[in-house]
């Protein structure tokens, strides 16, 4: 049965049936790199995040990296059309990836991006959120939790100025932005479970 | 499988790609 790695980070779901699990691994390893060397340079512009030790940094960036990603690139899930666009440019259609072995998280990443991008935010908005999603302290293993609870709270307070300051009327898109941090956990969690799936396989 | 950063290579490229920026920071 030919194999298919049906994540969007890589540039097409069709595996080489050739190729080696480990010559797979580092294709696929070659496509999501780039993307998460962005994730890095997003988190050192964050004001205070290179305050915080090498070590929680590093932590917070193992822990949310898939989260960011999936704010970062919610627009390849196209809604209308039900399709997902691959780094490498092409279109694939749910049902095409259901085919290919997609599982639920392809439809639980569609309602995320779905919804997410139906509150309208700007740019700096998007970016702002993205940083909280970031600096959350409950994060597993974090060395020092008030320094990271600060730069936290310092963070949601500014996404909460900027969404009352640009929103005036509609107050409840601060409350859905943060009831979005349990449903990217809750994504990340899958997402964890699909690629042991893809380990042991 | 607690740690799937890790077992991913995402540490490594995560450390590489903070590296620099931390090298340059004064103690």
């Amino acid at each position: 049965r030919r194999m298919h790695l049906v994540c969007p980070m890589n540039t097409s779901p069709s595996v080489d049936p050739q190729k080696s699990g480990h010559e797979v691994w580092e294709e696929f390893s070659h496509s999501f790199t780039p993307a998460v060397r962005e994730v890095v340079e997003f988190a050192k512009k964050i004001p205070g995040f290179r305050d915080l030790s090498q070590h929680d940094q590093v932590s917070l960036l193992k822990a949310g990296t898939f989260e960011v990603l999936v704010v970062r690139f919610a627009s390849l899930f196209d809604v209308t059309d039900r399709t997902v666009t691959f780094l490498g440019g092409n279109k694939y259609s749910v049902d095409t990836l259901r085919s290919m072995g997609a599982s639920d998280l392809l439809n639980s990443m569609f309602d995320f991006s779905e919804k997410l991008i139906n509150l309208g935010l700007s740019e700096e908005e998007m970016s702002l959120f993205t940083a909280v999603v970031l600096v959350s302290a409950d994060r597993s293993g974090i060395e020092n939790v008030n320094s990271v609870e600060a730069l936290q709270e310092t963070l949601i307070r500014a996404l909460r100025s900027l969404i009352t300051r640009n929103h005036p009327n509609e107050s409840a898109i601060f409350t859905k932005l943060l009831l979005k941090l349990p449903d990217l956990r809750s994504l990340n969690n899958m997402h964890s479970e699909q690629l042991l799936a893809f380990k042991v396989h | 499988f607690s740690d799937p950063a890790s077992n991913l290579g995402l540490e490594d490229i995560i450390r590489k790609a903070l590296m620099g920026n931390l090298e340059e920071r004064p103690e």
